[in-house]
């Protein structure tokens, strides 16, 4: 259930989740 | 940065459950994973339709900048104290430090391995940096009495071994028993309050009440 939520998440805001990836990149 | 975080979890064992879903992530994909969980899967149970779903969403979306550095944050440290013990443990090779070098190495196995960060839940992972700053200081007092160590481990091992073979049994079924995650925890607290009780434990322990709280659990 969870598992299926994330994926959910990741599809509904990726905009956000780009940002997030970025700043881990980001020292 | 995440460069470094990588290169701190690369020599994280494999999870001791079999089948672990998170077992060949990314470290990146982990993070972001429970930085989710975090923000918007709290009450993951609780949805169930598409209007809980925005609802979670739309409760989320300010927190995520916050819960990222929460999350960022407790992940370095943890990583960082990770790679440190690791170093020291494997430079440790006199042979009548073996027992206690090896049990620390199974500590150190069992807290930190590949998939660690979904598969331990939150308000564990929150714990560790005082785990693992008891395993430091651990590794420090060894050289001065080492005779005290092998002493505290017998103790350990009143409650540990009989934990120990049941929850790798279950781990090799794949199953997590509730009960013996509740006696694990219970277990790193006594191991503070045995070798390191400078660190303060998070709940009052001892053979005794782990003993108690196992034959009430029904083990």
């Amino acid at each position: 259930h969870r598992a299926g939520l994330r994926r959910l998440v990741l599809l509904a805001m990726p905009a956000e989740i780009r940002e997030l990836r970025r700043r881990l990149q980001q020292p | 940065t995440l460069k470094m975080l990588r290169l701190q979890y690369a020599k994280a064992p494999s999870p001791p459950l079999k089948n672990a879903p998170a077992a060949h992530r990314d470290l990146e994909d982990e993070l972001i994973a429970l930085v989710i969980d975090r923000a918007f899967l709290d009450e993951a149970d609780e949805i169930r339709d598409e209007m809980a779903f925005d609802a979670a969403l739309r409760a989320g979306r300010p927190r995520l900048h916050a819960v990222s550095q929460e999350v960022h944050e407790l992940v370095s440290n943890i990583l960082g104290q990770y790679q440190a013990i690791r170093k020291r443990l494997s430079g440790l090779t006199q042979i009548n430090w073996l027992a206690s070098t090896q049990d620390m190495q199974g500590q150190l196995d069992r807290l930190v391995f590949r998939g660690f960060l979904q598969a331990v839940p939150w308000e564990r992972l929150r714990h560790y940096p005082r785990y693992l700053r008891a395993l430091a200081l651990r590794l420090e007092k060894l050289p001065l009495d080492p005779g005290r160590d092998q002493r505290w481990i017998r103790e350990l091992q009143q409650v540990q071994e009989a934990w120990r073979e049941r929850w790798q049994v279950a781990c090799e079924k794949g199953v997590v028993d509730e009960r013996l995650e509740e006696i694990r925890w219970l277990i790193e607290e006594l191991r503070i309050s045995l070798f390191a009780q400078e660190v303060k434990t998070a709940v009052p322990v001892s053979v005794k009440r782990i003993r108690k709280r196992w034959n009430e659990l029904g083990l």
